[in-house]
């Protein structure tokens, strides 16, 4: 016996982000460079 | 008398890339939906909360303790810390109902401050936790730990498939008390647990098409549900990303969605065994303008010692291998997912 527990897939907030332009904003918002952060 | 954990404050972001979603309820209030990561169970809202963000309620149901017979005020103070926000709360204990499957007793972190914009934003509405009882914040006895002591479940096990359909309508699945051969193809291959906090396994290699490039030596690994992409050390993820092809774009790495053909595999050998993923599997493909955009599935995350480094084999790689988490025998079973 198993319990299955349904997950729900949604758009990310990086896509809507990305989406709406905002993202570059986001990224300038929290002070976070991702590509500076990832090097 | 809030005890602020001040031992790291990288940006931890990857509620951003968050698209699985599960009912949850704690009795007796409407259906909520938390994200499956760490050992800690939160909840964001809470009635009695003064400083709570006024655009909390609008975004997430609120938790009324006064309403349930059954709640009880545990009081300890608990903080969670974000690189983008943080939330502090207090531990309570009630009911938690998982689709039928109800655990007594189960303490949970209720937040009472969370600045910042990071939990109004984000979807889901707290976080189910499915790492050991040593990762859990509050100190508080996991959901799953409560489960199998409480005879909820037959065997110690549980289990995620995530389907890879883009749209994501369909199937992906927590499984409690073992897991679905229909879900995967062959057979698992069981891989220990070296460190029990996250799911933390050994890798033995990464090779970049047919050549070893990283983890020459042996790395570590956590298979974590709560991590949305593939993340490894910064300057190894560099490396990688410049490897593909990908390259800087608004912020993030992305690589031109017409070649998608000519990229190398990426394989993680485990235990002995390859997992590959192919272009296709690791990178994000979406419409922006009504333009495909390919995001890279990669992400540079530095782990300081003792903890890391570490390599996060996040959504990414679970879409593409069938996760059984086995706290039993402290072993994790991957297996190539059916579509």
């Amino acid at each position: 016996a198993v319990h299955r527990v349904p997950l729900r897939r949604h758009q990310s907030v990086r896509k809507k982000l990305r989406a709406q332009g905002l993202l570059s904003d986001f990224w300038k918002s929290q002070n976070l460079d991702m590509i500076q952060f990832t090097e | 008398s809030c005890q602020m954990d001040q031992s790291t404050n990288e940006p931890l972001i990857n509620y951003l890339d968050l698209t699985s979603k599960k009912p949850w309820q704690v009795f007796p209030r409407a259906p909520i939906f938390p994200l499956l990561w760490g050992a800690t169970l939160s909840l964001w809202g809470r009635d009695q909360s003064s400083e709570q963000n006024s655009c909390f309620s609008e975004t997430h149901p609120v938790f009324h303790p006064s309403q349930s017979s059954t709640y009880e005020e545990v009081g300890n103070r608990f903080s969670i810390q974000y690189g983008t926000g943080s939330l502090t709360g207090i531990i309570g204990a009630d009911q938690v109902s998982v689709e039928g499957l109800t655990v007594e007793g189960q303490q949970f972190g209720e937040s009472v401050k969370e600045p910042g914009q990071t939990f109004v934003n984000a979807e889901f509405d707290g976080i189910l936790g499915l790492g050991y009882p040593s990762l859990a914040a509050g100190g508080v006895t996991p959901v799953f730990d409560n489960m199998m002591a409480q005879n909820l479940v037959d065997l110690p096990i549980f289990s995620v498939y995530l389907s890879s359909d883009p749209q994501g309508s369909s199937d992906s699945e927590l499984t409690f008390g073992g897991y679905d051969p229909s879900h995967f193809s062959g057979t698992l291959n069981w891989i220990p647990v070296t460190k029990q906090g996250y799911w933390q396994i050994a890798l033995d290699r990464i090779l970049v098409g047919n050549t070893v490039m990283f983890c020459y030596e042996g790395c570590q690994a956590i298979v974590d549900t709560g991590t949305s992409l593939l993340n490894g050390p910064s300057h190894k993820i560099k490396e990688l990303q410049e490897a593909i092809g990908a390259t800087p774009m608004d912020g993030e790495y992305a690589v031109n969605c017409a070649n998608l053909n000519t990229m190398p595999n990426v394989t993680f050998l485990i235990n002995g065994v390859s997992y590959t993923l192919s272009p296709n599997a690791y990178i994000l493909q979406d419409l922006v303008d009504g333009m495909q955009f390919c995001s890279s599935g990669f992400q540079g995350l530095d782990i300081p010692p003792p903890a890391g480094p570490l390599w996060i084999l996040g959504d990414v790689f679970i879409r593409q291998f069938y996760a059984v988490f086995d706290r039993g025998n402290n072993q994790v079973g991957l297996a190539p997912t059916v579509p």
